[in-house]
Parts: structure tokens; sequence; C-alpha cells
């Protein structure tokens, strides 16, 4: 991946902006508002004033010679997939963009853009699961019945062995990893065992993590 | 976890309230937008017009006695700050705020959020990761140095058997399971090979972990 275009840079856009060029990437930064131009004209490889609705500017820009273009223009529905639908034209590789709404996404993913993004939504069912299980820290999806979960060991497992607590026959769970302090442990063992704060990584069926979780409250 | 307010029915906020309701939880939702209340009257507990700067309204609605209120006033720094700010005084258990920026974040820890989250500039990181590694489907950062990471497997790794790929010892990496279509292998063996297509979930050091992506382009 050597040069992506980042079409808007709210806070979205700037970020993968900023992220892509700190990890080598030449980045082009394009956003109607002078004031975001700025914001980022001292990291990025290129950043332009620019309205991406103006199919003219854009072909001027060289966008369609990118490896990747990020439409991250969230609130501006009608800007958003005209955009996306320029970019199509211009035979872009690859166009991700951002969404607001399903529908939004929808309307997206039939206009040509190759993935699509929701992340107040994506971020909202995280923090709504945060709060009813306090102690998960964090979590992937691995499939509709499976995950894998960081979470903080409370008095209800603390003080045993994981030989002891036995979570793979009374929760389908594999510690995989915990963490005290600042030390990691990449290999637990049998014998290990467990204080209060200690951070567990978890994988393994929900039922059964989910049914640990609520025992942690 | 019984009852909860989000403050600010936007994209994230909408999301938090309905995923808390449909978990169990009862949600008021306050906006000062009657088009964002009613998107969600249906599915909330309870859904309220009324703008969260007027002290008056706030305590007239109950908000002091909920288990938790998210303030997800994200561009409007202003109403953010000083929503927590009356919140805290009316003495609010746990306050989650979303933020815009670096500087948005410190301001409410300062004036007592206890949890702040930027879900744009935490998906737009995560955007830019998985650009630069087209393999890696998602991640969990378990400290600065290790990850669990959930990857698609190549033509670089596929065809071989666990014991012959040796991850542990090349790149620092255990396999906790693999996906293959449908089918969760949570209990994965040395002889189990590995097909391009599987999905694979590697628990490491970022070091090792990262070469491995870099060889899965
Ligand atoms: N036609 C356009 N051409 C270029 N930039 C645009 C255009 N329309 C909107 N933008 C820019 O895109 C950025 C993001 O747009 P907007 O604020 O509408 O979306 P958002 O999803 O709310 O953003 P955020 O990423 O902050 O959540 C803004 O900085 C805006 O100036
Ligand atoms: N004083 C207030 N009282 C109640 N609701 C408010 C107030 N100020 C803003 N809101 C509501 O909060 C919601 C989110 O605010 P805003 O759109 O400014 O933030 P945002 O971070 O861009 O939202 P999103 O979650 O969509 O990204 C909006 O629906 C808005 O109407």
């Amino acid at each position: 991946l050597k040069d992506v275009a980042v079409i808007g840079l709210g806070r979205f856009g700037a970020s993968v902006a900023v992220t892509l060029q700190q990890s080598g990437v030449s980045v082009m930064g394009i956003d109607v508002l002078q004031e975001n131009v700025v914001a980022v004209a001292g990291v990025l490889t290129q950043a332009v004033q620019a309205d991406a609705t103006d199919e003219h500017a854009v072909k001027e820009l060289g966008v369609r010679n990118c490896d990747a273009v990020v439409v991250a223009i969230g609130s501006n529905v009608s800007a958003s997939l005209l955009v996306t639908v320029m970019l199509k034209d211009l035979g872009v590789k690859q166009i991700i963009a951002k969404a607001s709404t399903e529908l939004h996404a929808r309307a997206l993913k039939l206009v040509g853009a190759d993935r699509v993004v929701l992340p107040e939504r994506d971020m909202g069912k995280r923090i709504a699961n945060c709060l009813t299980s306090p102690s998960l820290l964090d979590y992937i999806d691995l499939s509709p019945d499976h995950s894998v979960m960081e979470v903080t060991v409370t008095e209800f497992l603390a003080g045993k062995t994981l030989r002891q607590l036995d979570l793979r026959n009374r929760y389908d769970a594999n510690v995989i990893a915990f963490r005290r302090g600042n030390h990691m442990n990449m290999a637990p063992r049998a014998d290990d065992s467990i204080e209060t704060g200690d951070v567990l990584v978890l994988a393994g069926g929900n039922e059964g993590l989910e049914k640990l979780l609520s025992k942690l409250q």
C-alpha cells in the first residue's frame, strides 16, 4: 500500500489519514473546509482544499492513481454517494466509505464502495456491552457463537489456580493469556494462580463466556 | 445495570441506547431534536425531547437516579462539558462521555467523566491498520507489545499443518482458534492443516505478529 487519498478530514478521516501516514503510506488529504486541511497539512504528504464533488478538481489531483481512497464524509449523504460513484467511474482500485446509517451503508455498497464502516454505531454497541458487563474490557466476535474476550478478574475467580478454576469445563472458555499489572503471560499454566485485578484473555463459546461474565459482576 | 440515561441520540447515542435496551436495560433517551427522539421512541423505555443543559429539565426527568448516564453529544463541546458538570453535581454514579478530540477528552475527564470514548478516532486507526494489512480482520491490543489478531490465510501459509508452520518459534504467535467457512475450531491441533481463506486467531508479541502479517500480503 503506497498511496492513499482520504476525502473528508473530519474526526474519522483525519484519524485514518494520520495513522496511515505514520505507518509509512503517502497520504493525500482532501477537505472542502480550509481549517480541516490546515490541521493535518504538517503531517500528510499532501493536504488540499477542494470540493470532492467537483469531478474536474478530483481528476486534477490524480486521485485515480491511488491504491485506495477513503470517503470519510459521513453526514453529507449526497456528497458521500456522489463522490463514491465518481471514484468508481475513475477506476479507483479500492474504496472505503463511512456511512451514517444502515440505509446509507447499503446505498454506498450499491454504488461501488468495497467496504463500508459505521464507527459511531459499532462503538455504541461496544460501549453498551461494556456497560452491561463492567468486567469486559474488549472483545472480538469470531463468529455468531464464539468470541475472544478480555476480562478483569474480580473476587469471584481470585485466589485459585487455572486448574482449580477449570474454566474449560465450567464455561467452555480457554485462557489464552493473562496480564498482571504490566506483565503479560502469553503461556499460562495449569498451576498459575489468578488474582483480583488480573486481566484474563479468554476464547470460547458465547453462552459459556457470558455466563462467566455475569458471575464476574 | 438497570436504568441508564443516554443524552444525545445521534449516531453513537442512538446505538448505545438501542443496544442497551435490547439487552434488558431500561433506557431513557434525551435529545433536543424531536426527530431524533421520535426515531427511537418505539424502542426505548422512555424518549424525551429536552435541552440537557437545562438543569431544571434534567432534574425533573430523574436522571440522577440512573445507574449510569451516557453523554453522547460530540460536536457541541460546551453542551458536552456543561452537561457532564451538571451530572457530576447531581451525584450520578457513572458518567460515560463521547469526545471529539483528545483535548475535549481531557476536559471531560477533568470535569468528572468516568470514561471517555472517541469512536471516530479509534475506528480511523483500526481502518488504517486494516488497509496497511489487508489480511488483518480484527484485533485486540493486550498491551503495548502483545495482541490478539484475527487474520485471513493466504497461500503463504496454506497447505501446511500447524506443526509444520511452527508459528510459535518463527513468529512468536500461538494459534488460539481457526475458522473455515462457518465452522469454528476452538481446539486446534498440531496436525490440523490450514487452507487459503481460513481465518486464524493468533495471540503473541507484536513484532512477530507484524512480521507474519507482512508476509501474508
Ligand atoms: N464535498 C466535499 N468535499 C470535500 N470534503 C467534504 C465534502 N463534504 C464534506 N466534506 C468534509 O468531510 C468531513 C466529514 O464530513 P462530516 O462532518 O459531514 O461527516 P461526519 O461523519 O460527521 O464526520 P466525523 O468523521 O467527524 O464524524 C468534514 O470535514 C467536511 O468538511
Ligand atoms: N444540549 C443538548 N441537549 C440534548 N441533546 C443535545 C444537546 N446538544 C446536542 N444534542 C444532541 O446530541 C446528538 C449528538 O450531537 P452531535 O451531532 O453534535 O454530536 P456527534 O458526536 O456528531 O454525533 P454522532 O453520534 O452522530 O457522531 C444530536 O442528536 C443533538 O441533537
